[in-house]
Parts: C-alpha cells; structure tokens; sequence
C-alpha cells in the first residue's frame, strides 16, 4: 500500500484546495510556527475516519471548517481527500487505486465517497482494520506525543500498550 | 484478553530494547510490569541505562534523554503494528544535534519499508528528506503550500 | 487574601498582554477568571490573538504559539515579582526562528536590570550571551565544565 | 544583589569541584542531552533552600548525592556554595558580600552556614524573603515548565497564580 496524495479544501488554516503528493520515502514539512503544519497531519486522521474533536485539536467537529480569517470570511464545508495505491489484494477491494473523501458541512452533516461513490464512514474504516492505520496503531505521532509518554503514569503507560494489543 | 496485552507487552518490549540501543548508540532499556502477580491490572515501568551511565527509572533521566528514550517506545510500538505510512510531528525537538543524527538514521533504515513523512524545525532532520514541502502564512490565517523542493543536489 | 489574589491576577494580567505583544510582535492576550462573580476560587482562562489572527483560547494555538503564550505567562510573573537573576532551562525548544530572534530581543531588554542565565541547545538564543559554558561529560557520567568562552568577536 | 559564584561539589553528576563564574548579564550553558546542565539549576534550588526532593528531580534527598558511575565510587556528601554580592541594604545582613553554604551527607545530616559560620536552614531562606528568589517567585524556570503550564487545566493556572500572590 502506498499514500499517493492527500487533497485539503476548505480545512482548518487551509481555505484554497492544496495537494500534497506522498511519493517520496522521506517528506519533510517546515515552516514557522502556526503556520499550519500540524493541521495537516489532523487532515489526514480525519478523512481515514477520526470522530473525537480532541484528536483533532477542536472543541466541535465544526471546528475543523476553515473559520475566517482577516481577509477571508469562514467558508460552510471542508473537503478531504486521499488518494492510495494498493496493488492487488492489499486492501479489501478490488481496485488498485482508490480514493477516500470526507466532506463536512457547518449544518453537521456529513458525506462519505470511496472512488466517488457515496458510502458510509465504517466502509472507510473497515479497509484500514488490518493494516496498523485504525485506531490504536502508532503511525500518526501528533505533536506532544512523546512528551506526553514522557510524563505519563504507570498505569497511562499500560494504556499505550492495551491500546496497540 | 491477558494473553493478547502480554503478547502485546513482550513484542514491544522486544523491539524497545533494540530501537533504545539504536538511538542511544548503546546501553540497554526495559518495560517492566510494576507487578508481575498481575499482569492484568499492573502498571508499566520503564528501565534505561544510557551508555555509561547507571540503569534508572525514565523519569531520572535528563530532559533530551527522556524523551529520545519515549520515542524508541513509541517507535517500538509502531514495529508492532507496523502501517505503510509513519507521520512524525515535531518529535525532534527536544534532542541535540548527535541525537538527532542517530535518529535520521533510524528513519533511514524504517524509511526502506516505510513512508515517512515528518514535521520538523530541525534542519540537520531536513537533510534526510527526499523531498521537501514549506508552509506559510503569508496572507495571514491562511496556509499555503508554497514549494516542493527536492534534495537532489545532497551528496 | 481574595485582594492578595486580585492584586496579583490584575498586575500579572497587565505584564503579561505587553510581553505576549513583544514575543508575538503584535496580536494581544488577556487572562479571564472564567467566574468572575467567583473570584477565590474560579479557574483562570487564558485568551490569545497572534497577529493576523483570531482570538482563541490557549489550547487552540499551534504548538510553538502554545509555548510562546505560557513563556510571556511565567515572564509575566517574573515581572510582577522580580529577582536578582532568572535562570531559564531550554524554554525556546519548540520556538522556530522568527520566535527565537524575539524572545532573545526580550532577554536583552530583560539583561539591563537581571543577571539572565539560560540553558539552550539553539544557537540564535547562544549568540546574545555574553559568556558561554560548555559542559561535557567525556569521562561517562561525571560532568565537567569545559570551557568558559567570551563572544567577544561578535558583531 | 548580584549573583557571583556557584561551587559544585559532589552534586548529582558533578563529584569534582566545579566552579561556575555568573559575572556577565547574560550568561548561556550548554552541552549535548544529559551530559549535566539541569543539575546545575537543581544545585542552585537546593543551596537556596529548597526542601522538596521531587523538585530537584530526585526521588530521596540523598538521590542529589554523586552515586557513583562506570569509573568513579560514589561519594559520602555533597557541598554546594553560593556567593552574592550584597552592597548595605540590600539583604538582611551586614556584609557587602555573603557565602551561603549547603551540605548533605548520605546519613541524612545536614550542615548550613552564612559565611563559614554555620547557621539553620530558616537563616538561608530568611535571607531573601523580599527578594523574589524565594518560593513562589518565578526566577527559576525549570525544563518543562512551559510546557506543564501549555498544558494546565484552569484551576492549575489559577494555583500559578496565587503562588506568586
Ligand atoms: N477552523 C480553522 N479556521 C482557521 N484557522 C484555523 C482553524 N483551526 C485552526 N486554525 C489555525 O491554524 C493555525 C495552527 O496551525 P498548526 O497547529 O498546524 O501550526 P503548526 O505549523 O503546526 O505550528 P507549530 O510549529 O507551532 O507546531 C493556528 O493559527 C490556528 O488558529
Ligand atoms: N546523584 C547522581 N549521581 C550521578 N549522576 C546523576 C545523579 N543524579 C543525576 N545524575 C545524572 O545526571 C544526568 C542528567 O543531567 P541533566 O538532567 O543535568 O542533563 P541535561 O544536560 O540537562 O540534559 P538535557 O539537554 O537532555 O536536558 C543524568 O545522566 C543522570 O543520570
Ligand atoms: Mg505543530
Ligand atoms: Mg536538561
């Protein structure tokens, strides 16, 4: 399975559509602080199927529309897509590429696509159930992460490994 | 249930053990269940001693120290269930410029089965990238992906 | 007791949304007693608009805005309760360069009054000392202060 | 008041005298992670007065004593020595320049004294009850402290409050 791209519209800080292609083994992303990076890794949690705001650093779900800024005013939906190659028999369908979207409105309301076709949320996150990307893997290492292991408790400490068993 | 989370505990405490002596070029560190009676309910207790120094609890390490040894964790975990992408935010930060080497070529070798992408401020981190993407905020609070610039000339 | 407290929140409150407007250069913040008709036992909120941007609350900034916020914080109690020497252990860490050059213009404006000693891995925040001291620990795990040099080059 | 000498002796992992000269206004220390620099902030804490062993990163009091390394036993005691400058008035004492002195042996006894002549614990921290040096006062900011206060709930930052009150 290969991450190809990862398509962000109407997201957080990110207002105008903007693609970030995967295809390197290593991809760095910099700039100042705030600017807007980590809101791209809540992106990604979001379109494989994340439903708690905390994990995405919001108080409501609504949150993670592009709320305004300055000179532009908020906008009523955001857009997520992604876009994976999996060759033959790597993931429960039949394609080899696919492309997942998740769409939120400010109404509450929600869509879900697997190649432009309208599915439901669990038929996104069933095709990740064995590939260590669901909930409870550690491939997605947010901000604070390590130091939060750092000073967590024995017992949080078991929490870690109850969660990857 | 108890057998998943103590298959679960020695395969990461496996890994850990490695992962610790790759970042830390030595030494040695264990999970440690706080009470082996009860496997079920235990606490987890982590074991490091750094190269030269004496085995402690991770809370007697220094700052750089501790957080180098919560990311061979972390990292450990992620061997466990392994996934074809790794998404590291700012995990970097808290480490010096040889720490941070010994953790680039970590990356390296996980990046040979691995997509990796990573956040970082750290230019010695920068350099391993394949392919680098800056953000902005010229317009402010707004986000714009401004370059991909590819490391090609890099030796 | 409750005017000890009031004091203290309305002094604080006052260094705190200058020195955030210094680090930021720009933007403004205020602390809130989330009850205000409860003030001996109501929790503090802590509200923050970096330049160009939106007032929120603190846990809604980025990561190094977070950190910035919470320095201009504990800078603001320094201020209200000031001492011969501050002694700052790495609090420019998840700071990325801009921030870094302003928190550093504030440590000299700091240095008139304060004997300022920091510990730092960031060599922006190394070039304002005056005096620098390098600790080592060659022979594994005994410290030794190895060199104590004056940048008295710099520009 | 100025701050001009701290001595090390036997102290966390500095078992060799070691002496650290604050004459300048601004003064960096720095070295690669865990080579010693905290322990020279826990130094200062405790040589000011400091009673509470979880504040200097120890679990017992005697954790602050050298416990030994790969080429080195540990050692009985540890000294800490302290020298301010306090032209008249400035502190309660009639010097112009004082020597505040710490030690701890392994059996738990402890010696201080102010100027080579012993004194009581309650005589260090007297001395710069005024002075914002003292509990409460944030002129030592130890690793992590930003970081808890990022991540304190509102009643935690009120008690951050109220200690400097
Ligand atoms: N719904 C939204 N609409 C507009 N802006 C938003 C929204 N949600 C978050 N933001 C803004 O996104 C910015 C934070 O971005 P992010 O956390 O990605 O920064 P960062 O680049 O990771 O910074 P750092 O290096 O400090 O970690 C903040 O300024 C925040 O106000
Ligand atoms: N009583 C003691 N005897 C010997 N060594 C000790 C003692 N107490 C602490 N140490 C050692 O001191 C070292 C930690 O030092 P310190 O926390 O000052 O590091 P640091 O330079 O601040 O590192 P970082 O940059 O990672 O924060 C650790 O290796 C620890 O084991
Ligand atoms: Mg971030
Ligand atoms: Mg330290």
């Amino acid at each position: 399975i290969r991450f190809k791209k990862l398509i962000l519209q109407g997201f957080k800080s990110f207002p105008d559509t903007t693609e970030l292609v995967f295809n390197e083994n290593i991809c760095a992303i910099v700039g100042p602080n705030g600017c807007g990076k980590s809101n791209i890794l809540d992106a990604l949690r979001w379109v494989l199927g994340e439903q708690g705001p905390s994990q995405l650093r919001a108080r409501a779900m609504a949150d993670i529309i592009f709320n305004g800024s300055a000179n532009r005013k908020p906008v009523g939906m955001t857009e997520i897509t992604l876009v994976i190659d999996c060759p033959a028999g790597t993931l429960p369908l039949a394609y080899e590429e696919i492309e997942i979207t998740r769409r939120l409105y400010r109404s509450g309301e929600s869509e879900y696509q697997i190649n432009r076709v309208p599915c439901r949320l669990k038929d996104i996150t069933d095709l990740f159930l064995d590939t260590g990307i669901g909930r409870g893997a550690y491939a997605l290492i947010e901000q604070g992460r390590v130091d939060a292991l750092v000073t967590a408790r024995p017992d949080e400490r078991r929490t870690f490994l109850e969660q990857i068993a | 249930s108890k057998l998943r989370f103590t298959e679960a505990f020695t395969a990461v405490n496996d890994h850990f053990s490695r992962i610790f002596q790759g970042l830390f070029d030595g030494g040695e560190a264990s999970l440690e269940l706080i009470d082996p009676n009860d496997p079920l309910e235990t606490g987890v207790d982590i074991i490091c001693r750094p190269p030269g120094k004496r085995a402690r609890t991770i809370d007697l390490l220094s700052g750089g120290e501790k957080a180098l040894a919560a990311l061979a964790l972390l990292l450990a975990g992620f061997r466990y269930k392994p996934s074809p992408l790794l998404f590291l935010d700012e995990v970097d930060a808290p480490l010096d410029d040889h720490n941070v080497v010994r953790f680039t070529r970590f990356l390296k070798t996980l990046a040979e089965v691995t997509q990796v992408v990573m956040i970082t401020h750290n230019s010695v981190t920068m350099e391993v990238a394949d392919i680098l993407y800056g953000v902005t905020m010229e317009n402010p609070g707004i986000s714009k992906l401004v370059s991909a610039r590819l490391t090609m000339f890099a030796g």
